[in-house]
C-alpha cells in the first residue's frame, strides 16, 4: 500500500494519531498512548480497479491499460484497507478494575482499490 | 463521484483541516468507546498504585510460567480452559479488592465487576491472589469462604468454602473459576471473599491497601459469541 503524501490523488494511507494525553483520555487508557487512526483515501480510476495499492510493474500497468480500454465493462471502484491489525489497551473500567484487550481491525495498515 | 453527487470519503476532505481534525478525533473517541462497550469514558475514582499493579502483572506473568495450581482449593471442576476463540475478543481483568466488614479473626474482600462485562463475556479462568506477611509458618490452615448474593440479594451465602495453608510469608492463589463464572450467569457484579484464621492467629495478616501486596483477583473472559439463528 501507499501512504499519502504531497497533493497525491491516488488511492492511498492517510495517516492520524490521537494523542490520548489531548483528549484527556491519559488517566483511564494506561497504555498505549494514542490510536493510529488511520484512513484510507484518493481516487480509484477505473483501469486501478482490484489493484492493492497502485501499480508498480510493467505487467500491472499494461494490464491496467486493458482494463481502461475495457472501462465500460468496468464497475465502480473505491479506495478500502487491504490490511488491518489490532489496537491493544491497557485500561480502568468503571470500577477502576485494569482490563487488557486487543480489539480487532482498529488499525489500518494499507489501503487499495477494490 | 458523479458532479452534484455526495461522495462520502470527499466530505471529509472539503472541510476545513481544523474542522476534520475534530471531526476524526470524535470518530475515534466513539468507535473505541463502542468497541469496549461503554457509554462513556469512565471517571476514575482510586486509581490503582503503579507498584500494585506492576506486582500484580508479575505476579500472573510468574504464575503463568509455573502453571501450577495453589494447594488452597480442591479442583472442583474449575471452568474447563476453552480453546482460545478464534477472532473473539478477549479480556484480562485485574480486580483489586475493596475491605469490606472484619472481626479480630476474619475479614471480607469485594471484588466488582462491571455489567459491561458480566453480560457480554464468558469466564475462561480466575485466579485469587493472595499476600501474607506472616513471621512463620502456621499448622492451622485459614478457612476461605466464596460469598455471593442469593436470589433476593438481600443475604450473603456461602458459594465455596476451602482451606488455606500457609506455611511461610508469600503470595497464595486459589482458583476462583467457578465462582466467578457463576456470578456472571446469575447477572450479579460482586464477588465477596471471607478470610478467618484460627484463634491462635491473631487478626488475619494481610498487607495494607497501599503496599503493593493487596489482594486482586486476575480473570480472563472472552466476549460471548455472537447468538446465531440457524435457519433450516
Amino acid at each position: 500500500g501507499i501512504d499519502c503524501s504531497g497533493d497525491s490523488r491516488m488511492c492511498c494511507r492517510k495517516e492520524f494519531f490521537v494523542d490520548f494525553k489531548e483528549i484527556g483520555w491519559e488517566d483511564w487508557i494506561i497504555q498505549p498512548e494514542g490510536y493510529h487512526m488511520n484512513y484510507c483515501t484518493g481516487l480509484c480510476p477505473l483501469h486501478m480497479a482490484g489493484i492493492p495499492g497502485l501499480a508498480a510493474s510493467f505487467h500491472t500497468a499494461v494490464l491496467n491499460l486493458i482494463k481502461a480500454n475495457n472501462a465500460d465493462a468496468a464497475v465502480d471502484s473505491c479506495c478500502v484497507p487491504t490490511q488491518r491489525r489490532p489496537l491493544s489497551l491497557l485500561y480502568y473500567d468503571r470500577d477502576s478494575n485494569i482490563i487488557k484487550t486487543d480489539i480487532p481491525d482498529m488499525i489500518v495498515e494499507a489501503c487499495g482499490c477494490t | 463521484a458523479p458532479k452534484g453527487a455526495w461522495c462520502p470519503a470527499c466530505g471529509l476532505a472539503a472541510l476545513a483541516p481544523t474542522t476534520q481534525r475534530d471531526a476524526l478525533i470524535a470518530l475515534a473517541k466513539q468507535s473505541i468507546l463502542t468497541k469496549l462497550r461503554l457509554q462513556d469514558r469512565p471517571n476514575i475514582t482510586h486509581p490503582t498504585s503503579r507498584g500494585a499493579l506492576l506486582t500484580a502483572l508479575h505476579r500472573m506473568r510468574a504464575q503463568r510460567v509455573d502453571v501450577a495450581v495453589s494447594p488452597g482449593m480442591p479442583h472442583d471442576g474449575s471452568i474447563p480452559h476453552l480453546r482460545p476463540g478464534m477472532g473473539l475478543q478477549e479480556y484480562e481483568i485485574l480486580s483489586f479488592a475493596e475491605s469490606g466488614s472484619s472481626t479480630s479473626r476474619s475479614v471480607r474482600l469485594h471484588f466488582h465487576f462491571t455489567r459491561e462485562l458480566t453480560g457480554s463475556t464468558e469466564i475462561l479462568q480466575a485466579t485469587l491472589y493472595l499476600f501474607w506477611a506472616v513471621p512463620g509458618p502456621r499448622t492451622r490452615p485459614v478457612t476461605v469462604r466464596l460469598l455471593q448474593p442469593d436470589a433476593m440479594g438481600l443475604n450473603m451465602t456461602v458459594a465455596s468454602k476451602t482451606w488455606l495453608k500457609v506455611q511461610r510469608p508469600g503470595w497464595a492463589t486459589l482458583d476462583v473459576g467457578q465462582a466467578v463464572q457463576s456470578l456472571f450467569g446469575q447477572g450479579s457484579q460482586r464477588l465477596t471473599v471471607e478470610l478467618e484464621v484460627p484463634e491462635d492467629w491473631g487478626s488475619p495478616v494481610l498487607a495494607g491497601r497501599s503496599d503493593s501486596h493487596w489482594p486482586f483477583v486476575a480473570a480472563q473472559a472472552r466476549a460471548r459469541t455472537p447468538h446465531r439463528v440457524q435457519r433450516r
